[in-house]
């Protein structure tokens, strides 16, 4: 089963 | 102060109606280049982007900084009492708790103004990084909104392939499975039935269909998508604007 990441994962809040 | 001024209030309606069910509260930055909007969705899966640059307004001025602190369907609300022909003005003094919408009827024998209250936003801003994306695919926007609607009655998500034979789209269910293949093609008559894709090596990404299928919406903003993908990054989906665009950055579901 896929696992949904959220986007937090990738983009590191400025 | 902002004051800028579109001759038809579609130009904004339709793009605002294109985001509006996936964002809440959020803040729209205004400077002289033009409008911007960067928001996460209720999800935190889908960061949307969009840019309506100066030049796309009949008239535009915004000397010093704006923000519109606002509830993007309190917009869409406001923009539905506006006639898609009717000139729209949106106006808001440096620091002002409003946002004033004007519609007037090309005639000009009928005004209507709204005010909207403004909020004070503290959102949180990602910073998107330089991405060099493996494969670039430029397709027709409806064909894109088509094909995943198709695979949503299998499934909940879609695994998207992209080689140099063409793009494959596949979904697997309860119910069995389904995949639709496009081949790289050029239509000489409709140039947005072509299929584009940039290659520089294949990937594979899996994404939610019902986050897609809101991205999709914004398929009545442009004639052609451009899906850029690599592997284990977010995808960025970007439909143009005359003067910007509509862009999302979507998050994969990666195998556990």
């Amino acid at each position: 089963e896929n696992l949904q990441i959220s986007l937090g994962e990738f983009f590191d809040s400025s | 102060m902002l004051e800028a001024k579109l001759d038809a209030a579609s130009q904004l309606k339709k793009i605002v109606e294109a985001i509006r069910d996936m964002l809440g509260e959020c803040n729209i930055e205004c400077n002289e280049t033009g409008l911007a909007l960067q928001s996460l969705d209720k999800s935190h899966i889908v960061l949307v982007s969009l840019l309506l640059g100066s030049d796309g307004f009949s008239e535009y001025r915004c000397d010093r900084g704006v923000t519109l602190g606002l509830n993007i369907n309190s917009l869409a609300t406001v923009l539905r009492c506006a006639n898609n022909d009717d000139i729209l003005t949106l106006r808001s003094e440096d620091r002002a708790n409003e946002l004033i919408l004007t519609f007037e009827d090309s005639k000009a024998d009928r005004i209507s103004e709204f005010n909207l209250r403004l909020m004070d936003i503290d959102q949180e801003y990602l910073a998107i990084p330089e991405t060099e994306y493996a494969a670039t695919v430029v397709m027709s926007a409806a064909v894109l909104q088509r094909t995943l609607r198709d695979l949503s009655a299998l499934s909940e998500a879609v695994t998207i392939e992209i080689d140099k034979e063409g793009i494959r789209f596949s979904a697997e269910g309860d119910l069995g499975k389904g995949s639709t293949h496009f081949k790289p093609c050029v239509d000489m008559e409709n140039a947005e039935n072509s299929i584009n894709i940039t290659l520089s090596e294949p990937v594979s990404l899996s994404f939610n269909l019902q986050y897609f299928s809101n991205i999709t919406k914004a398929s009545s903003l442009s004639s052609t998508v451009t899906l850029q993908m690599t592997a284990g990054m977010p995808a960025q989906i970007e439909y143009k604007l005359p003067s910007g665009h509509v862009r999302y950055y979507f998050a994969p579901k990666i195998e556990d």
